[in-house]
Parts: C-alpha cells; sequence; structure tokens
C-alpha cells in the first residue's frame, strides 16, 4: 500500500500536482 | 541436436534477427523498477545511447480489457492488471462521493481493523 | 461468505485510507478518494494472490502450516524487498 501511495505521490509531483488522482495511479500501476 | 543453433540457424539469426553496432537500435531494455518506500539507495543509470528503453505504459489504452490468446489464457495478475484499469475507467468521473467507498461503509466493522 | 469478504475489503479499505493519509502528511500531497479506493483493490486482490502462492509453498514443503520461509518466498524476485521482509521477520521474532 505504502509503495503505491510512494509511486503514486513521485508521479503527481513529475506532473506538478498537489493531489493523486487515478490518472496518476494509472500510470505507475504497470510496474507496480 | 545438442539445444545450439546449428551454422545454418546461426547465419539466419545473425542476418535478421540480431541487433548490434550497425542498428540504430542496439539493444533494449526495461525501465529498472525499485522501491520508494524501502528508500533504497538507488543510482539511475542513463540508457546507453542505442539501447531503446521499453515503455509499460505506451499500450495502456489497449489494456482495458483482455486482449485474443492462443492456447494459453492471461494469468491472474494480468486479469487482476485489467480489473483495476476498469475500475478506475469506471470512477475517473466521479466528483465528491466514491462509489466504492459507500458500497463498502455498512460492512466495516472497527473490531476488524487492527 | 459474501459479507465476510465485504467486512475483510472494507477494513482493509479503510486501513488503506489510513496508511495512504500518513504519505499524504509527509509528502505534503492528496490522495483522492478514489485512488485509496484503487490502490485497496489492488491490495485485496494482491493478498488473495499472496494466499494462493502461500498454500502452494507449504504444500509443496508437504507443511499444512503456511511458515514465515513461505512468506520469504514471496519476496524472492527482489533482493531489497526479501532482505526488508527477513529483518522485519528477526524483529518479530526477537
Amino acid at each position: 500500500v505504502v509503495e503505491a501511495a510512494a509511486r503514486g505521490v513521485c508521479q503527481a509531483q513529475a506532473e506538478d500536482l498537489d493531489i493523486v488522482d487515478v490518472d496518476q495511479l494509472e500510470k505507475v500501476l504497470p510496474q507496480l | 541436436k545438442d539445444g545450439l543453433l546449428s551454422e545454418e540457424e546461426f547465419n539466419l539469426w545473425d542476418r535478421l534477427y540480431r541487433l548490434g553496432d550497425s542498428d540504430t537500435v542496439k539493444g533494449v531494455a526495461l525501465p529498472e523498477s525499485h522501491f520508494p518506500s524501502l528508500q533504497e539507495d538507488i543510482v539511475t543509470k542513463e540508457p546507453a545511447t542505442g539501447i531503446r528503453q521499453l515503455s509499460l505504459s505506451e499500450w495502456s489504452v489497449w489494456q482495458d480489457h483482455p486482449l485474443p490468446t492462443h492456447q494459453v489464457d492471461h494469468s491472474d495478475r494480468c486479469q487482476h492488471f485489467i480489473s483495476i484499469i476498469q475500475m478506475i475507467e469506471g470512477m475517473r468521473h466521479e466528483e465528491d462521493e466514491c462509489s466504492y467507498e459507500l458500497k463498502l461503509k455498512p460492512f466495516l466493522h472497527m473490531e476488524d481493523v487492527s | 461468505q459474501f459479507s465476510h469478504r465485504q467486512r475483510l475489503k472494507a477494513a482493509v479499505h479503510y486501513t488503506v485510507g489510513c496508511l495512504c493519509m500518513e504519505v499524504a502528511l509527509e509528502k505534503q500531497v492528496q490522495f483522492s478518494k478514489q485512488t485509496i479506493a484503487a490502490i485497496s483493490e489492488v491490495t485485496f486482490r494482491q493478498c488473495e494472490n499472496f494466499a494462493k502462492d502461500l498454500e502452494m509453498f507449504a504444500r509443496h514443503a508437504k507443511r499444512s502450516t503456511i511458515t514465515t520461509e513461505d512468506v520469504k518466498l514471496l519476496a524472492r524476485r527482489s533482493n531489497s524487498l526479501l532482505k526488508y521482509i527477513t529483518e522485519k521477520n528477526e524483529e518479530i521474532a526477537q
């Protein structure tokens, strides 16, 4: 869970966002 | 016969399939995966020139349903992934309330939570 | 059976929400409810995969009880995760 959250955060930060939404989670799902 | 390529097979492979210095794409590599939550000391290596880094998300638009198979069906992991993508698709346009949360709320018993 | 499964799912969902909140506070980033729901579903399904694997590992070793050795096998593909799990196991044992 923490790993999924951490990767979501990294993705959001890479996109300059303050919120992790399903769009960001979707991008990290394949590697997760 | 010994499990290795015969001379003829080797020449065929060398001619048709082998990637080398004379090719634009000299090789392929999957991006390395690390655990941010384990706080590993990671040095991200830049892929060498000519090595094409493959993408796991390039075809994500196709990954919301199982594609046809032959002889062997999709793995549990694959079906799991597809289900999550479909779930995300269903939730994408939700605004304030989360349907998943609403469905589960009646079943939450705090004594189950550690 | 359905009800029991939904109870487990709800407990997992709640816990996932708490864990995401911790990460959110630490990283100063928010999580949408839908993201938490998706992570929860991934986790629940992954637990089912783990359960199946653990049963198989124990059975393969001709045991009727799942042990920590079986759990370590789950982490075999990642050195860093295996190391982490092994250390956690030693902490618990102590």
